[in-house]
């Protein structure tokens, strides 16, 4: 219940995981 | 010789006169070429405008298709549309923003006298708009004093007019020819009135229109996840009705590409584009799917999502927020501990992040195109745990209010006004 968070885009959730990686 | 020529001259304005009066711009409401019908919603736009006229809030982050299926919906012969594209720079000025509602609403009326039968006496209606612009404009014109100029008021005033010559048309349409089923319309992104009172008094007269007097319909439609606050601030809110569109569903996606993607892409290089990849990194995002294969072909297939643009965006935005967040030497933004404090002292950032002192700031690329990506709300490692959250396989979202016990209001907040996170407040129609 309530608001959520999502990645602006697909793409952006994509690019995380890339970035998370990389971290 | 003299009076030949001053002749002359006059002929040829009436002429040039005439000319002009029959170049006025026509319903600019047309259908998008191309547009991919989503049924979905589109059965909820018509419904909202079928039913008791409302004020309605559309929201969809940005590139998800509003204006595409606003323009698909209200397109249809049945509907007269006022429109206002408020992302426009020239509504940022008073004068700008009075003459532009002023020559609208005229035309709107023009549009109903000379496309309805029965209606040719609107015509005179629409002269109201008209020389009341010229009244202004003469007020101007004759004093110098200040207080000459465009002011709240007028705005007020041209509400009024609309909303009284609106009152005549409807009470017509019910007692005599019953023909006029039309539901007018506004679209507004209101990012660039600066004013407060002259949005207030939009705002109200708005809310007169649609949920007092019962006249028309008014649509609202932005990407800025902070507009529901602001209208909350502004006692606006509860008299709304919410839509929120979001990205396509996967089937929609997979009919979108099979009938109009593909064939776009040269037969040797198809074989190269796996749908179940391809939906991985761009979702139901149709914009983001066109632009890759346009890519894709004139690069002869020589394109992986990598390299695309968009995901190269999203790369870079991420890797600037964590460098800079890290590399901020001032304004140290609150840990986790401190959540009280931070929270004072920004209340009123955190209710809208981008509101100024005038209060009706609304963040905008174009408004504020220095603090474009990047701000010092929240640490770097704030935003690499929310990174790693939202990437493992099982979270689609996090829960906003959750995250901002955790990591504060601000912090969390940032995340969205850095266009990192999107915030949604109800389910997406599809």
């Amino acid at each position: 219940v309530g608001p959520k968070l999502i990645p602006i885009t697909p793409i952006m959730r994509y690019a995380m995981a890339e970035v998370i990686e990389e971290y | 010789t003299e009076s030949n020529r001053l002749l002359a001259e006059a002929r040829r304005e009436i002429e040039e006169q005439r000319e002009r009066a029959q170049i006025r711009p026509k319903h600019t409401f047309t259908r998008l070429p191309g547009f991919f019908p989503r049924k979905a919603e589109m059965q909820t736009i018509e419904r909202t405008l079928g039913g008791e006229p409302a004020f309605t809030v559309l929201f969809g982050a940005s590139s998800v298709g509003k204006t595409a299926l606003l323009r698909e919906v209200l397109s249809q012969p049945q509907f007269h549309v006022l429109h206002f594209d408020l992302r426009i720079a020239g509504f940022a000025d008073l004068p700008s923003l009075y003459t532009r509602l002023s020559t609208q609403m005229e035309q709107y009326f023009e549009d109903i006298a000379s496309n309805m039968e029965g209606y040719e006496e609107f015509q005179k209606e629409a002269w109201c708009f008209k020389h009341d612009r010229i009244n202004v404009q003469n007020r101007i014109a004759d004093s110098n004093d200040s207080r000459a100029r465009i002011r709240t008021s007028d705005v007020a005033r041209l509400m009024e007019l609309f909303q009284v010559i609106s009152a005549l048309c409807f009470q017509k349409s019910n007692s005599q020819t019953n023909i006029l089923q039309s539901s007018l319309l506004k679209y507004l992104e209101p990012v660039l009135i600066q004013s407060t009172d002259t949005m207030k008094c939009l705002l109200d007269s708005m809310l007169v229109l649609t949920k007092q007097d019962k006249l028309c319909h008014v649509i609202h439609a932005t990407s800025d996840p902070f507009y529901q606050t602001w209208l909350r601030q502004l006692n606006v809110m509860q008299h709304c009705k919410i839509i929120n569109i979001g990205d396509c569903t996967k089937a929609e996606t997979r009919t979108f590409f099979r009938d109009h993607l593909i064939p776009r892409v040269p037969e040797r290089l198809r074989g190269r584009l796996e749908f179940e990849g391809l939906y991985e990194a761009f979702g139901g995002k149709l914009a983001h799917w066109q632009d890759f294969i346009t890519d894709f072909v004139n690069s002869h297939g020589q394109l992986d999502i990598r390299s695309s643009s968009h995901f190269l965006q999203a790369h870079a935005l991420l890797n600037l927020h964590i460098i800079h967040s890290s590399q901020a030497a001032t304004g140290a933004p609150p840990g986790p501990g401190d959540n009280d404090t931070s929270y004072t002292a920004s209340a009123r950032e955190s209710l809208h992040p981008n509101l100024g002192p005038a209060g009706f700031k609304i963040y905008s690329p174009i408004s504020n195109p220095q603090q474009g990506y990047y701000s010092a709300d929240f640490t770097a490692m704030q935003l690499l745990k929310v990174m790693s959250r939202l990437t493992k396989p099982d979270t689609p979202y996090l829960p906003y209010f959750m995250l901002c016990r955790e990591l504060g209001v601000r912090a969390v907040d940032g995340m969205v006004k850095g266009r990192v996170l999107d915030l949604r407040w109800i389910e997406p129609v599809s």
